[in-house]
């Protein structure tokens, strides 16, 4: 289910009952097109263009489908493996560690996937790990408190590595631990070595990159230095009720080759989703 | 000899890739693109003169026609408007409004600016507390009301108050908002009748991609955008995004905002972006 503008596109093709490729070298223009206004990374679209121009022109058409759906689907199945399979957590004792750059929504989508685990009957917990953003500890703590769940931070202390330490050790009793740190990108590399420290402490099971959707050409980089620092096991893409496309956050899960698990589609702590790939690029390509 | 269409397709193609790694937005790249265009087909050019080059300098002119827009200098804005002057910021959620406003406020006060702070963010968790600090810090004044208050009641007692003590500069904090969000930015419309800004900063982030553009567009029919601020340039971002929100506001980018303390923030100069770009 392609978005409306390529399928206009796509209409180029409609008549013709076979490919050839002059219509073909403007149908695979518009896609390009359409995947750069998403954001998806420019290199990531040349490879990608190369790809479905090759495919379109090699593979036979099956006898029922005609060129449009054909390219459709290419460019359907093309992007579905980039985003792979959306990840999934377990619903085991386990710690999460929520990482990031600055103002991606960490903090509220920590509370966010701590009422995800409370639903499904588990006890969780959440420790304040940063320690920099004036106002990091109320915010987290206001929110945890809102719905009944467990929360650890010391508001004095400036050794976010010392707090998480403490954290582990206080809520023993707890099945998932979630920590909530500062944002960070990959030049300030003084940040990045205190998350790799906090992630050690933790030990961490799940870590989880929080991307904004709406991220431009440096999502595929900064999504690198982040898996190269503490190895991420997913993604979780917010502030999807706005108009962004998306297509940083697919570029990002490309380059890592994770996946999404969660999507934030608001401010309120109910707005969570577990990610759904076919809506994803839909959206992705309207 | 003159410049034909064809000869100009490789150098175009090549710059405007340069223009989308750089994240400036599919459109405003095309539209640049398409006026130089413009400018050189037909245009003479020298024997061995070589065409690469003519292009580039024809593109940084057209950049640098999209950023000169209406030169504001924030500096002597403040300098003569008559006190107190108000400013609001805007913009979507996690931009870096409420820093960008603490940056603001040190670099008045190093200025010998009195500032106040207006906590117009009565929304978000953590919010009052947040400008609170940086309030203390600062070591100006901050008007507040309970959280859940209404912003424009805020924002207007805090110009109020600038006016009884004499004090030059009120910026006033905004709630993030999703412009999507028909309430929200009716709430903004609001502000906009009921204060009487001097200046409406629109704040976002030069990590943001082609919903700057979108972006931009909605917040300035909510509330008309004066001048902008791109915060987390340091982030090794190009700084493309700046040419996005010029080109659909028509208004100039005020300061970059180039770290998350006080001191990380900038004038903005459009030669600083063109070398990004170009070189
Ligand atoms: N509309 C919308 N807003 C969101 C979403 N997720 C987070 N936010 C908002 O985005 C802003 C930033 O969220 P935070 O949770 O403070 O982000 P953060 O990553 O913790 O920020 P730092 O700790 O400073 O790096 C806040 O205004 C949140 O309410 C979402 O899915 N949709
Ligand atoms: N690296 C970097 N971080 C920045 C910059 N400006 C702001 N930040 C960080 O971005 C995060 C969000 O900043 P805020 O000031 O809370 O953003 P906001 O727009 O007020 O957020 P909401 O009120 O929730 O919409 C914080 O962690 C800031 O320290 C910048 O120029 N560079
Ligand atoms: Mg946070
Ligand atoms: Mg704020």
């Amino acid at each position: 289910n392609l978005g409306s503008s390529l399928r206009d596109t796509l209409k180029k093709l409609a008549r013709a009952n076979r490919i050839d490729e002059k219509t073909l070298n403007e149908v695979v223009k518009d896609i390009q097109r359409a995947l750069l206004s998403a954001d998806v990374n420019v290199a990531l679209v040349q490879q990608l263009s190369k790809r479905i121009k090759e495919r379109a022109l090699k593979e036979e058409l099956s006898g029922k489908l005609n060129p449009r759906q054909h390219v459709i689907n290419i460019v359907y199945q093309e992007l579905v493996a980039l985003l792979g399979e959306p990840i999934t957590v377990p619903l085991t004792r386990h710690t999460v560690i929520l990482v990031g750059l600055q103002g991606s929504g960490k903090t509220t989508t920590t509370v966010k996937l701590a009422r995800f685990f409370q639903k499904k009957g588990l006890k969780a917990a959440v420790i304040c790990a940063d320690t920099f953003r004036p106002g990091a500890y109320d915010q987290l703590s206001q929110l945890c408190e809102r719905i009944d769940v467990a929360f650890y931070g010391e508001s004095e202390n400036t050794n976010a590595v010392e707090i998480t330490a403490h954290g582990i050790a206080e809520l023993k009793r707890h099945d998932v631990i979630l920590v909530d740190t500062a944002g960070r990108h990959a030049l300030e590399s003084d940040l990045v070595l205190e998350m790799k420290a906090i992630n050690d402490i933790a030990n961490a099971d799940q870590r989880f990159l929080v991307l904004d959707s709406g991220i431009g050409q440096q999502a595929s980089e900064q999504a690198r230095a982040f898996n190269a620092a503490i190895g991420l096991t997913g993604v979780i893409v917010t502030k999807l009720d706005g108009t962004a496309k998306g297509g940083g956050a697919l570029s990002a899960v490309a380059e890592v080759g994770t996946g999404i698990a969660f999507i934030g589609t608001g401010e309120t702590i109910d707005d969570f989703e577990k990610f759904e790939p076919d809506r994803f690029i839909s959206r992705l390509l309207g | 000899r003159e410049i034909k269409d064809k000869d100009l397709e490789e150098s175009l193609w090549d710059l405007e890739i340069a223009l989308l790694e750089s994240d400036v937005a599919v459109s405003v790249s095309e539209e640049i693109i398409e006026n130089v265009k413009k400018e050189l087909v037909g245009t003479k050019r020298k024997w061995r003169q070589d065409i690469g080059a003519l292009v580039e300098q024809a593109l940084r002119n057209g950049i640098l026609q999209v950023l000169d827009v209406n030169g504001l200098d924030f500096d002597e804005i403040i300098k003569n408007t008559p006190k107190p002057i108000t400013i609001v910021f805007t913009g979507i959620n996690g931009t870096g409004k409420t820093t960008t406003i603490a940056k603001v406020a040190y670099r008045l006060k190093n200025q010998g600016y009195s500032v106040v702070l207006a906590a117009g963010d009565t929304y978000r968790a953590g919010a009052l507390e947040q400008i609170e600090r940086h309030a203390e810090r600062l070591g100006v004044k901050l008007v507040k009301h309970q959280q859940g208050a209404d912003p424009a009641a805020v924002i207007y007692d805090a110009v109020q108050y600038a006016r009884a003590k004499h004090k030059d500069v009120v910026l006033a904090d905004t709630a993030g908002r999703i412009h999507t969000n028909v309430n929200l930015m009716n709430q903004l419309k609001k502000i906009e009748r009921v204060i009487d800004a001097d200046l409406v900063v629109f704040v976002d982030e030069a990590l943001a991609g082609n919903d700057a553009v979108e972006r931009a567009l909605q917040f300035n029919t909510a509330m008309a955008i004066d001048g902008s601020i791109l915060t987390k340039v340091d982030a090794d971002s190009k700084g493309g995004t700046a040419i996005s929100i010029a080109h659909t506001t028509s208004k100039p980018i005020l300061f970059l905002g180039i770290g998350q303390n006080y001191e990380d923030i900038v004038k903005f100069d459009p030669q600083w972006l063109l070398t990004r770009l170009f070189d």
